[in-house]
């Protein structure tokens, strides 16, 4: 049923090829498990991608379209998505408006939104899991870190998240973070899109604590109750939070509810933090200009 | 629910279940017929009327009912030994699901439950984020590395790669809350702590029947609850759910003395029927207290049969 | 979910299990929050 026409990537646990679907003649992607990888058998991340991809199902997160097993491989079939927003973001030929960031950001909270309504944290938000398919839409990708949002008692790894997209939390060592790790890596990449660079990208996870301390202040006990007890707080070094109007001056095409809201997703305190239905429901979606339509954008 | 794994793919009637399992039987059966008339053939040299007579009387292809009643024995083990190697509840449940699944899918007589026992509780550990590494699981459970990663794959497949249960334990603490609100200042919290950890268990054992292919988690849930403590549950699901959802709104009308709240009947488009619920968890309680006995005797001769259908030569 | 089939009342819970966490200082800075907890398991048990 399913042809692999073209290898497009590799990574540690899989290989990527371009495809078709014979009966329909539609373009997939295939994402090869390498087996003989992982001395525990099947890989957890091959584990993790099946087990929420087949759970989900919105416009706005990667369509899971078949799993097989072929030569002792488990195969996992994937809706074909060309781009994604990290290659627009590094493409200085690509021009996108303010409307253009606002569809995307739109779309991808509209994805996140409906996994943590499903109670599954993803773990990886970062421009290059955020895929475009051929007419404009964003889809969530890469479930290798996702996880069911865990019960209370479990003890969860903060070695999660690309480092630059990290939160304070799990730079920290936090072990029962919550959803609100998703959507600081969200407001990392909001501000990547207006930036056009990386907005906090440290050298090592060292320098990480300090670039993102550095560039929205050192949290303190008073607006983070408890912070101060992560062993790792003490060695920091103190940073005052932007003004403001330093945050203008940095975000400079920023408009006022564009700025609430990034400054909402990038509340230091994961208790404070936006919850994904509050940034849908920030007024940034509301204000002119409207979100571009997915459709007509380059 | 709807839009998940469990539902679109593991969810049954009881007639469906039982079909799906007589024809996986009658499959299996097939196979193994087919398998002994060639070994007759291939060895009808070698074997004399009293052989045939032998291999006749001692394999024979287990029918449906022995077979459910070797997979409900083999269960009760994978529970034993998951609980025995101390798993959190949730991984205990989903290896337990996992295996009833798997059955369902395939016969005894095609992959032996001793061969997969350990591979199962190693997928569910996996899937439910508690890994443990195939040594150390291998050292624990005594069983070798290449038993435990074998079948992995051909696990998977079985279980159309849908590895997310939704167990009935966070739906009880659910109801412990909802229960908290809705008959506040009715109930004791501390009675309730009792009943929390007694219908837990019921769960726990009501998992080992085929509740989980039958009712929803919720409806497991209340059903264990209702075998608990009836009075209270069905005071909590009259309260809750008899009477159509209101929605309570201030009247329109601004004089003071006639601020009282003007009730609107407003039937939700998904409102709960309330009488369906009820006969629902009446069933679900049916399954629930009528769990399989099977004895060490009746699996033992079951399982003969199994060996002696995939090893004549042995006869 | 226009009608979620549950008001979520976190002063009437006597859950002197989730409460605990709550003073614990790891859960308090990692982010835990009992809505969260709450939300969900109202969440599975009308689902």
């Amino acid at each position: 049923e399913y042809t692999k026409e073209k290898k497009v990537g590799e990574g540690t646990y899989a290989v990527v090829y371009l495809g078709t679907k014979q009966s329909t003649g539609r373009k997939i992607a295939i994402k090869e498990i390498k087996t003989s990888e992982f001395k525990d058998g099947l890989d957890m991340s091959a584990i993790r991608e099946v087990k929420y991809l087949q759970e989900i199902n919105h416009i706005n997160v990667i369509e899971l379209v078949d799993i097989f097993m072929a030569y002792n491989n488990l195969n996992l079939v994937l809706e074909y998505l060309p781009t994604d927003l990290e290659v627009v973001i590094k493409d200085q030929n690509i021009l996108f408006t303010p409307a253009d960031i606002k569809s995307w950001m739109l779309m991808t909270l509209r994805g996140v939104y409906h996994c943590h309504r499903n109670f599954i944290l993803h773990r990886d938000l970062k421009p290059n899991n955020l895929l475009i398919s051929p007419d404009g839409q964003i889809k969530v990708a890469d479930f290798g870190l996702a996880r069911a949002i865990p019960a209370p008692y479990d003890v969860l790894t903060s070695n999660v998240v690309t480092r630059w997209y990290r939160a304070p939390e799990l730079l920290l060592g936090a072990k029962h973070y919550t959803s609100a790790v998703d959507v600081w890596s969200l407001g990392i990449i909001f501000a990547e899109l207006m930036l056009r660079i990386p907005y906090l990208p440290g050298q090592n996870d060292v320098d990480q604590i300090d670039v993102t301390f550095r560039a929205l202040g050192t949290p303190t006990d008073k607006d983070w109750p408890g912070v101060s007890k992560f062993s790792t707080y003490t060695q920091l070094q103190t940073y005052p939070p932007p003004s403001r109007d330093e945050l203008r001056k940095r975000f400079i095409a920023a408009s006022e509810n564009a700025l609430d809201l990034m400054s909402g997703m990038l509340t230091m305190n994961p208790q404070k933090r936006w919850t994904t239905i509050q940034c849908l429901q920030s007024e940034y979606f509301t204000e002119l200009p409207p979100p571009s339509d997915p459709s007509t954008i380059k | 629910f709807r839009s998940s794994s469990q539902y679109r793919l593991w969810s049954f009637t009881k007639e469906q279940l039982d079909t799906k399992r007589v024809d996986t039987n009658a499959h299996a059966v097939a196979a193994i017929e087919e398998k002994l008339t060639m070994f007759k053939k291939d060895y009808a040299s070698d074997i004399s009327e009293e052989d045939a007579k032998m291999i006749n009387e001692k394999a024979i292809p287990l029918t449906a009912e022995e077979e459910l009643k070797l997979v409900d024995f083999y269960a009760k083990k994978v529970q034993g030994i998951a609980q025995h190697l101390n798993l959190p509840t949730e991984v205990v449940s989903s290896a337990l699901i996992f295996f009833k699944r798997f059955y369902l899918e395939n016969s005894v007589m095609e992959i032996d439950p001793k061969t997969i026992v350990h591979t199962i509780i190693f997928l569910a550990c996996k899937s439910e984020n508690y890994f443990i590494s195939v040594d150390s699981f291998s050292k624990k459970t005594k069983a070798s590395r290449d038993t435990i990663l074998k079948y992995e794959f051909r696990i998977l497949e079985s279980l159309k790669f849908s590895l997310l249960c939704h167990h009935p334990f966070k739906p009880l603490h659910g109801f412990f809350l909802d229960i908290q609100n809705v008959l506040h200042g009715k109930v004791d919290v501390k009675y309730m702590g009792e009943i929390y950890t007694k219908t837990k268990k019921r769960i726990s054992d009501a998992l080992l029947t085929d509740v989980a292919f039958l009712f929803t988690p919720p409806q497991i849930t209340l059903a264990a609850l209702s075998l608990e403590d009836e009075q209270l549950t069905e005071k909590y699901l009259e309260t809750k759910f008899s009477n159509t959802d209101t929605i309570i709104e201030a009247s329109k009308d601004t004089n003071e003395k006639d601020k009282d709240s003007e009730v609107i009947k407003e039937d939700r488009p998904d409102k709960i029927n309330y009488i369906l619920l009820l006969s629902l968890i009446d069933q679900c309680k049916e399954v629930m207290s009528n769990p399989s006995q099977v004895s060490m005797e009746e699996a033992k001769s079951s399982a003969a049969k199994l060996y002696f259908c995939n090893h004549p030569m042995n006869i | 979910d226009p009608f979620k089939r549950y008001i979520m009342n976190e002063i009437v819970y006597e859950d002197p299990f989730i409460k605990d966490l709550t003073k614990k200082n790891e859960y308090i800075a990692s982010g835990f929050r009992t809505d969260f907890v709450y939300d969900r398991l109202l969440t599975e048990a009308f689902m």
